[in-house]
């Protein structure tokens, strides 16, 4: 089983 | 004031049709170094950052850093009314609500000028730091478009692979499985065609092809595609413009459980 990542566990907002 | 002349308009077309599909709205910021965007799509997956240098524009005048909040889709249907060789300037004064985009024919005769309404968009602005990524791959985008065409009839995610093999992509569905290996080729006649793949470790990572899929609706503005990839990081899908920037798509991965 997966689940779809999101942007913001990646990069951090500005 | 603002005003910024692209001779090749028809490039400011392809450019929306490469974004509109994955973000409704967005703001267009313009600064001397250019006319960039980053945007995200709704869900937060995937995020476009596009630039075009000011270098790139014929004439560029920009008197101080201006965010522009627009729809794409309408943003879309005023440049459809420009003729393909048409030469496009965008305009906006300082503190009005609307932007205007001008189309001239080549020969002069026929002007116009469309006047759209701005929007306040909050956008977050991500932070996406420089990484060594370890594999990339550059393959003809039109070879890219295919097989994220041709696996999406199949299946809903795909895995890329690479090894020293080549690049594979994988995918799954109910009516069975299909994978396809590009391998390195640079014998090509044209360099266009070639398929360089620089990798520093074996990597496989899983992506929605949806995403990919649309992704490809740049496949106009550049011949060839390179894909970047890390475990743990969002893919890079990169197109590049010539001789004005980039149009680069950002995917998180699907997460093992």
């Amino acid at each position: 089983k997966s689940s779809q990542g999101r942007l913001e566990s990646f990069f951090k907002p500005m | 004031m603002l005003e910024l002349r692209l001779v090749q308009g028809s490039l400011l077309k392809k450019v929306l049709d490469a974004m509109r599909e994955l973000v409704n709205d967005a703001n267009f910021d313009c600064s001397a170094t250019g006319f960039s965007l980053q945007a995200m799509d709704s869900s937060h997956v995937a995020l476009v950052a596009l630039l075009l240098r000011s270098e790139g524009f014929e004439h560029y005048r920009c008197d101080r850093n201006l965010s522009m909040g627009m729809n794409l889709n309408n943003m879309s249907k005023m440049l459809r009314c420009a003729g393909n060789d048409d030469i496009i300037t965008i305009k906006a004064d300082d503190g009005t609500d609307s932007v205007t985009f001008m189309f001239e024919s080549p020969n002069q005769d026929k002007i116009a000028d469309f006047e759209m309404k701005l929007m306040d968009i909050d956008s977050e602005h991500l932070g996406i730091p420089d990484a060594e990524y370890q594999a990339i791959v550059r393959m003809p985008s039109s070879e890219f478009a295919r097989i994220c065409k041709d696996l999406s009839s199949i299946g809903d995610t795909v895995v890329i692979s690479v090894t020293k093999e080549g690049v594979k992509f994988s995918t799954a569905g109910d009516i069975g499985t299909a994978n396809i290996v590009c391998r390195q080729n640079k014998t090509v006649d044209k360099p266009e065609e070639a398929t360089i793949i620089e990798m520093q470790e074996p990597v496989s990572l899983t992506f929605a092809l949806r995403y990919l899929n649309s992704f490809t609706k740049a496949t106009p503005l550049s011949d060839t595609v390179t894909i970047s990839l890390s475990s743990e990081l969002p893919v890079v899908v990169e197109y590049k413009i010539a001789e004005m920037g980039y149009i680069r798509y950002y995917l998180a991965p699907k997460i093992e459980e």
